[in-house]
């Protein structure tokens, strides 16, 4: 199983068309082996990004450093999916 | 559950309890309600589209869920579609309409691989699972694998990436079976794949900014979709063309529709717009699917209405 502990999904705010550019930028970067669930477009809509926990620093460095507006939408995600799980399994269970 | 009546609907279920709903839908509907199997995945898991039809010869109409496979709305929305016909055929005077002139042809999972590997490996999974030769990333993108702008921008040429496009247009089985179906057929009058999440209803095109001819009426008829869907709950939708409302995306499922001559090609992105992304508790799966269900019937009776 593949485990998501301390990831967390971030939700960024562009506010303008050279904030797209740089998290294009950003999202091309193989080695941070970002998860991009909504691409960056442009400034009227948010771009969510499910970020590794080992590349958290790496990328809120990138936005900060660009002054780019984000804040978290999913603070764990595996906290999530176990929770999904768990709710299956007691459904399963009562079943 | 022992029969669809049982089954539990505010819940996210596995690939094998979709199947059995499946089953258990046709034999309680011998008379509506057909199992096609229209090929196999990479890991030989069959691909199912119910048919349900009430007369022969008809033109149809397809709806698909679950291309990618983390979206699990979408899957769930499927299974209460299904059902929801079943029910409404013969009571529903508006759906009766529409299923005595056509033919519903709905695949609720389109990726099984990946729906499967998303319940026993990683629920963030999106893609096809066959390995790509030389890579050590498996999977295609197959919402970027059809042959409409294949290889263009806004599909990735990279096997790690989310976009992958694939090493050809309909390289993968999933995307293969229905292509050669839709061409067997012959006869599809809509076309509706299903996405979430990002609220949105989307017309062709996507790999290009040229407005395809038909563009008005598209747009009319999005905009009188979602103005039914928010009828229920107030859910707020965008609607226009793929590119000029998300962003390029070439090889993609609607725009190789409507390249084939299927005019109502559309794609949905349902509920929501970030709080939980493609973990969107179940306890949304029905208010999704009913309201859905609402910008559906608007596009299937203009549809019916507007044969051509």
């Amino acid at each position: 199983l593949k485990a998501f502990e301390g990831d967390k999904v971030l939700r960024i705010l562009a506010k303008n068309e050279d904030q797209i550019s740089l998290l294009q930028d950003l999202t091309e970067m193989d080695q941070l082996q970002l998860d991009i669930w909504k691409e960056p477009t442009h400034p009227t809509l948010p771009v969510d990004i499910h970020v590794p926990f080992e590349s958290l620093q790496s990328v809120k460095a990138f936005l900060e450093a660009n002054e780019i507006e984000h804040y978290i939408m999913i603070n764990d995600l595996q906290a999530l999916i176990d929770e999904e799980r768990h709710e299956m399994q007691s459904t399963r269970f009562i079943e | 559950p022992r029969n669809t009546d049982n089954f539990d609907y505010a819940q996210y279920h596995t690939l094998d309890e979709i199947n059995a709903f499946m089953d258990m839908l046709v034999a309680e509907n011998p008379n509506l309600v057909t199992k096609l199997r229209i090929g196999s995945s990479y890991e030989q898991r069959p691909l199912y589209v119910l048919k349900f039809s009430s007369g022969p010869n008809r033109p149809g109409f397809w709806i698909d869920t679950g291309i990618h496979s983390r979206e699990w709305v979408t899957q769930a929305a499927g299974i209460w579609f299904a059902k929801k016909i079943v029910i409404d055929y013969g009571r529903n005077q508006a759906f009766t309409a529409i299923l005595n002139k056509m033919d519903i042809l709905l695949e609720i999972v389109t990726n099984p691989d990946g729906y499967h590997y998303t319940h026993t490996t990683n629920r963030m999974w999106r893609k096809t699972r066959k390995p790509n030769p030389g890579s050590s990333c498996v999977g295609v993108d197959p919402n970027r694998n059809w042959d409409a702008g294949f290889g263009g921008p806004g599909a990735s040429s990279n096997p790690c990436m989310e976009t992958y496009r694939g090493p050809s247009a309909h390289s993968e089985s999933e995307v293969k079976s229905i292509v050669d179906y839709v061409k067997s057929h012959g006869n599809i009058k809509g076309f509706i794949s299903i996405h979430s999440y990002s609220q949105m209803l989307m017309y062709p095109y996507g790999y290009t900014k040229t407005p395809v001819p038909n563009q008005p009426e598209l747009h009319d008829l999005a905009r009188r979709a979602i103005a039914n869907l928010a009828s229920l709950y107030g859910t707020k939708y965008t609607y226009g063309s793929i590119i000029t409302t998300i962003y390029q995306a070439s090889g993609g499922t609607i725009d190789w529709t409507y390249d084939q001559g299927i005019k109502y090609s559309y794609t949905f992105e349902l509920r929501d717009t970030g709080r939980y992304g493609f973990l969107l508790p179940a306890n949304q799966i029905i208010p999704t699917a009913q309201e859905t269900w609402l910008g559906l019937m608007t596009i299937m009776q203009h549809t019916k209405d507007n044969l051509y």
